[in-house]
């Protein structure tokens, strides 16, 4: 399997690549698509062992070649059918967000409590309540759940898409979900990443 | 120094004790602070060791001695003052969100290139243009910029950021931004997490 940090890279290069086909480039250096990358050449060719791709010296890469090769090694061309519950400010955010189809996702589903937006319309989507979970969830083709409840909501709501067969779970809600074996999490815990950079940034800033 | 994972820990053993100063609850153990964290004991005890506390066998911790040195070793009680550029879909669930208070966080200026959107009215401020950036930060107390603008702009408002003074980044926009020494930059790629998460379910899923 791919390690986690190589494969994160992964993700990184194509888009990149992505952005030369859209510039008619077709060839790229190991240390070009590092320098757009942020990382050294030789860490890209290593990483791109893993898709069985290596470049001509003094050539390069093929863009068009690295792109395939990418899109089947990391099934970006599958569609994940997701679920997303709390169309708060986050959850609006990340619903209307277009870049999430690059790598196939697509949100077809969205659930909510509050009274004043169940039933709303957002793009082709009616809001459900989300009592409604278990039974509309488990009778679709929806892999993941996308969480963006506040904290207190968060473990009943990854309860309800476990129970309606959701196999994966993409979580904000600033809390740590128990779930079954055999389910992942992601969490994204936004206010962790801030408080790290600003701890960061206060120890490094002139005394 | 504290490494980077034990750090983020630090953070979230913080939130989840601050949980229950608010529930009354006066003493914890190693192990159910791990059980809530999501954390095995034997992590916490050594974790907890980065701020000199030391819990008291078969008692555990004061859950107000370690909030108070949490505080301290974390610095949460220091303010930390940011500019926000690009109040769009993300910017504004950014903007609207009292958790980043809880680590100090103040957004006290907005900055945006829209014409419908520069003056307008968020909660407290005004949104300015973006070309009045350095002008503004310059004479400020910011020492963080959040970027929400999309990718073909982060680069610039980056540079503008720097220029202003402007030492620690917090970057929304999925490209690798190039900066001087002495500028950290924290990058959040919703779009890899989302797409790592999607690779491990797939990979995992039932033949
Ligand atoms: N906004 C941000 O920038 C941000 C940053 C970091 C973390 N978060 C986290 O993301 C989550 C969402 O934040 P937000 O700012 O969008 O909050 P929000 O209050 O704007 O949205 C939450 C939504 O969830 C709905 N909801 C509440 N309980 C529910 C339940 N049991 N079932 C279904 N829906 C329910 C609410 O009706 C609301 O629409 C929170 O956990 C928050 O801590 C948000
Ligand atoms: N919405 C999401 O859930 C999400 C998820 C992942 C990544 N992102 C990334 O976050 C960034 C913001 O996304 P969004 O969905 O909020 O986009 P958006 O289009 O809703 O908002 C972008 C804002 O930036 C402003 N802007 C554009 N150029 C600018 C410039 N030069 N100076 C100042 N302001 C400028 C626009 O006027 C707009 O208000 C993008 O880079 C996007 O790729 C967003």
């Amino acid at each position: 399997t791919i390690p986690k940090p190589s494969l994160e890279r992964l993700f990184l290069y194509y888009r990149i690549l992505e952005a030369c086909r859209e510039g008619r480039k077709e060839v790229i250096s190991s240390e070009e698509l590092g320098r757009r990358a942020g990382v050294d050449a030789a860490q890209v060719r290593k990483d791109l062992t893993y898709i069985s791709q290596c470049g001509r010296p003094g050539i390069g890469y093929q863009v068009g070649e690295l792109l395939v090769a990418l899109e089947a090694v990391l099934g970006l061309k599958r569609q994940t059918h997701a679920a997303l519950v709390g169309v708060g400010r986050l959850g609006t955010a990340i619903h209307n967000y277009p870049g999430f189809t690059h790598f196939g996702l697509r949100i077809t589903a969205l659930f909510d409590i509050d009274p004043a937006r169940v039933g709303q319309r957002v793009g082709e989507h009616e809001i459900y309540h989300i009592d409604r979970l278990v039974e509309i969830v488990s009778a679709s083709t929806i892999q993941l759940g996308i969480i963006t409840v506040p904290a207190h909501a968060a473990q009943a709501v990854a309860n309800g898409l476990i129970a309606a067969g959701v196999r994966g779970l993409w979580n904000f809600a600033p809390v740590t979900l128990r779930v079954p074996p055999g389910v992942i999490v992601r969490n994204e815990d936004l206010a962790v990443g801030l408080a790290t950079l600003s701890w960061h940034l206060a120890r490094s800033a002139k005394p």
